[in-house]
């Protein structure tokens, strides 16, 4: 089968889906690009671990955010739960 | 610190721990010597105690796991997500799992099996993340010297919260995030390094780029791990592309990330007499070497590699103003700013005088 090539966008969608399930609880399946409903949560979360970090909290998945989610860490996640 | 929701503690404090399942990297002796080292510094800190049972159903239970390992948290393999532990409770309550895919040490290289299971165990006792990028229980991994490693005071106030005081008669205290707009802040040393400014404070640097809007605190021992803390002088030298790094009668060389082979040296090879066995702050300009100890300096001459003759000098009779001890020196523009305590005087080396005196912490943007 042709390896299913991922663009950037979706390797980010990817990896920021994945860290915010994870320590943030976004609920699972919530984020797929292009879909409207789930993006304000999505965002939401986004704030949420940017200001966990100190970064600006843009709300979107800039450099200094994805450098961040990319760090060696806990698997504990951040709001405790 | 956090505490986590809904404040699960041990009611307890002789807890028990076992090790379930080891990795196959380390000997059995070296992470039972590591884990035990782990608890020590909760137990510093607090009324815990901690004892290893090998039989029956332990408070604790640590175990190295690959990938899915039945506790609906799946490890990921190689880096990402380290380990993690459940917090205080029955059965699987309080226990820690480390991914048995990462590279587990007892040294600077990743990953330090103490740091990731000092964290792991704050979960165990009761602590979720803190913000505080100096504390332990801080969620991502930064590498620091086990061997001298004390428990920050963010993680003391943290454990503390949960258990009370440390039944030791003297309470322990922690490093503190420095505060980058406290006031009274000083620095230990500064140096340029490639078109970068690094401030040095305790076990911490700011690093301040001309084009980056932010000033960037970073551990020492994120960078170089081999450094030790309270870095005391400073200086580029940009015709090697090297950073010298001094405190006490040491001295080290950094090449970028990397300290020159050979390091640490003793400062007796730039010709200072043996009176000398620290340097308050140094600086290179224009091929020479300006050394700055109590009231005065040396100049030492790169070229020849030796020091000028009739020096030390007295810093004011040069330096006019400059009528301190110096904490710490750079060069910018041709001009000398020296930090005194939380004050800077921007020396201007044309005009031999002071023309400008601000707070020091101007540097970092406040």
């Amino acid at each position: 089968f042709p390896v299913r090539w991922e663009s950037p966008e979706e390797e980010t969608t990817q990896v920021v889906r994945n860290y915010l399930e994870r320590f943030y609880q976004l609920p699972r399946g919530r984020y797929r690009s292009g879909r409207s409903n789930g993006t304000s949560v999505v965002v939401d979360k986004l704030r949420e671990m940017q200001r966990f970090f100190g970064l600006n909290e843009t709300g979107k998945p800039d450099e200094e955010t994805l450098e961040m989610m990319r760090k060696p860490r806990c698997g504990v996640p951040d709001n405790g739960d | 610190f956090m505490v986590t929701p809904g404040n699960p503690r041990w009611k307890h404090t002789n807890l028990t721990y076992r090790i379930l399942k080891y990795t196959t990297q380390l000997s059995h002796a070296k992470v039972e010597t590591v884990i035990s080292t782990a608890f020590q510094i909760w137990a510093n800190a607090s009324s815990l105690t901690f004892t290893k049972i090998s039989q029956g159903e332990a408070d604790i239970n640590i175990a190295f796991y690959e990938g899915d390992h039945g506790d609906n948290s799946p490890f990921d393999g190689p880096n990402g997500i380290l380990a993690h532990a459940f917090q205080p409770g029955p059965g699987i309550g309080g226990d820690a799992h480390f991914d048995e895919q990462e590279t587990w040490t007892t040294n600077f290289e990743n990953y330090n099996l103490f740091l990731v299971a000092a964290h792991e165990f704050g979960h165990s006792l009761g602590l979720s993340h803190s913000t505080d990028p100096v504390a332990l229980m801080y969620p991502i991994y930064a590498f620091r010297e086990p061997s001298t490693y004390t428990l920050p005071q963010d993680d003391i106030n943290g454990i503390q919260a949960i258990y009370g005081p440390s039944s030791n008669p003297v309470q322990p205290t922690g490093p503190s995030t420095p505060t980058a707009c406290d006031p009274r802040l000083t620095f230990d040393a500064i140096a340029t390094l490639r078109g970068e400014i690094l401030f040095f404070k305790d076990r911490y640097f700011w690093r301040r780029h001309p084009r980056m809007p932010e000033v960037e605190l970073n551990f020492i021992s994120l960078f170089w791990p081999a450094l030790p803390d309270g870095i005391q002088a400073a200086y580029e030298d940009p015709d090697k592309d090297l950073v010298f790094l001094f405190k006490g009668s040491q001295y080290w060389a950094l090449s970028g990330y990397d300290i020159e082979p050979g390091y640490p040296k003793d400062i007796s090879n730039y010709g200072f007499p043996s009176s000398v066995r620290a340097i308050d702050a140094a600086v290179y300009y224009r091929g020479e070497t300006f050394f700055f100890v109590n009231d005065q300096f040396w100049r030492y001459d790169n070229q020849r590699q030796s020091m000028q003759t009739g020096y030390p000098k007295n810093i004011a009779s040069i330096f006019p103003g400059i009528e301190s001890r110096v904490d710490a020196v750079f060069q910018q523009n041709h001009v000398f700013l020296f930090f005194i305590g939380p004050t800077y005087y921007a020396f201007d080396l044309s005009a031999h005088r002071i023309t400008r005196v601000q707070r020091s912490n101007r540097w970092l943007n406040c």
